[in-house]
């Protein structure tokens, strides 16, 4: 079982676009997928139709009461889970603040958890909050969606200062594994120069012990596509909405590297 | 003096991006104008070039300790000025949960400002955090950089809903003033639809008595132009760097309708 983190504090880089279709993809190849939404902006959920109705049970109800996650999952396709969000999870950082671990509630309601998964994805908000923090203390590996633009790699020292502090303090197992390029705009200078970057300082940093020392970038880079933009508001995956679209196309060959991934391990 | 907040929870929609163009463009035609970064990721700073020293002061010291704001501004350019961020405004959530009126310490702070200004920006983080509701307490104003998606359009109603609180509780000034379309390409159906139900909404809401109740959007549409991502990796305005591109027109273009609205009013 793969627990993943899609984590990225800068804003609107597709962390949640490769939440949403990179799972929906796992499950068309036969795994059991469960996404978890700790984004108060619920777009995960928002994204897969689900959390319409009016008093749903979500992710808030989980993190600040006494309700088990069995009772927040909901089946979306074949093989695909999701436990929505809430927007009420954007007071969670105020009213958990007081809370004894607040930062290990979610790893430790997962203990109760009567099924099991071939993967779970976080989604996460674009911040390093407590709900950032309760992603990075369950999940056992990091997936960094990353759009190849110079204010995107900008906040990375701070990510990674975190990630460090994390799995120093709180989750020994956790490890940066993967890069994937987003709203790739494919020959620009930009994207090729970020890029480079990005590639030195991960072979710079190989084989040093910290926690992304192992960290590669997926060869699949996820191309800007419309149709990607277009799904959610179906409430659909992109495969759903546009099979044959280069979007469906990348992700479904993310998928497959993720695939070859665990089968290596 | 027109103080105006660029705000949208919603994470890489433009709000970095417009702030630092159009106050550049307004101090190109002559206006003073006055940019506050209150965003940890200091995004609005580093694409000013502003920042880089070891220990520089900030906003963080502005809004945690006593330090005025005339110690925390630094001219850029002609008529220019930026109030840098700095990453540790991060913890400022946590370290002001307790704070008398922690919403209003920049308002405070604003009194004991020497200078004058023809504009004040404010950039802020993509959450409705105390960073931001110093923001909507302090201006008179509201832009809202909106990405033509349609998961940007989903978390629009929680933005009114906190801005309506802001005015009622805090600062009966506030009003929604502009909607800004970022980053819109042309021509895709996807984009016209989001537009044509914000511009639905904003008419219904016309004369209603809200907060967005006199809100319009500007004529002016900032195309995506891949310069715009790279001036930031220069540590300069879209002017400075590439001065012919549609990103340079289309900001100045921005520019000028500001300063109708300001002649008008
Ligand atoms: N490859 C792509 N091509 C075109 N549009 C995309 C692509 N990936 C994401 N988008 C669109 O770009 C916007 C940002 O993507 P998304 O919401 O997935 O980012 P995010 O990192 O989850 O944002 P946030 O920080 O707000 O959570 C969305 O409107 C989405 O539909
Ligand atoms: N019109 C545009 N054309 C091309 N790229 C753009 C445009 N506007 C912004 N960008 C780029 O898109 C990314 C997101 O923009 P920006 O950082 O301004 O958004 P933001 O709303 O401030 O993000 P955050 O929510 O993280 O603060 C940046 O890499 C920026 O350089
Ligand atoms: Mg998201
Ligand atoms: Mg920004």
């Amino acid at each position: 079982m793969r627990s993943i983190a899609i984590i990225n504090q800068k804003g609107g880089v597709g962390k949640t676009t490769t939440a949403v279709n990179l799972a929906a993809a796992l499950a068309e190849a036969g795994n059991r997928v469960w996404i978890i939404d700790l984004d108060p902006q619920a777009h995960a959920s928002l994204h897969l139709g689900v959390g319409m109705e009016e008093d749903y049970l979500s992710m808030y109800d989980v993190l600040t009461d006494d309700v088990p996650l069995d009772q927040v999952r909901y089946q979306v396709d074949d093989n695909l889970w999701i436990s929505p969000a809430h927007i009420d999870l954007a007071a969670a950082e105020m009213e958990l603040a007081g809370a004894v671990g607040r930062e290990i509630i979610l790893r430790d309601k997962m203990q109760d958890v009567s099924e099991s998964y071939d993967y779970i994805i976080f989604d996460c908000p674009p911040s390093l909050s407590v709900l950032t923090l309760n992603a990075l203390t369950t999940a056992n590996e990091i997936f960094l969606p990353l759009q190849p633009h110079f204010l995107a790699l900008h906040g990375l020292s701070k990510l990674l200062k975190t990630i460090d502090l994390v799995a120093r303090r709180l989750n020994p197992n956790l490890k940066l594994t993967n890069v994937v390029y987003c709203l790739y705009d494919r020959g620009t200078r930009l994207a090729n120069e970020v890029i480079n970057d990005v590639e030195y300082f991960l072979t710079d940093q190989r084989n040093t012990g910290s926690v992304w020392s192992d960290a590669t970038s997926f060869d699949t880079r996820i191309r800007r596509n419309i149709r990607l933009a277009e799904a959610p508001s179906y409430g659909q995956s992109i495969f759903q909405y546009a099979n044959d679209s280069n979007g469906a196309q990348d992700y479904r060959s993310l998928a497959m590297e993720v695939m070859q991934q665990t089968q290596a391990a």
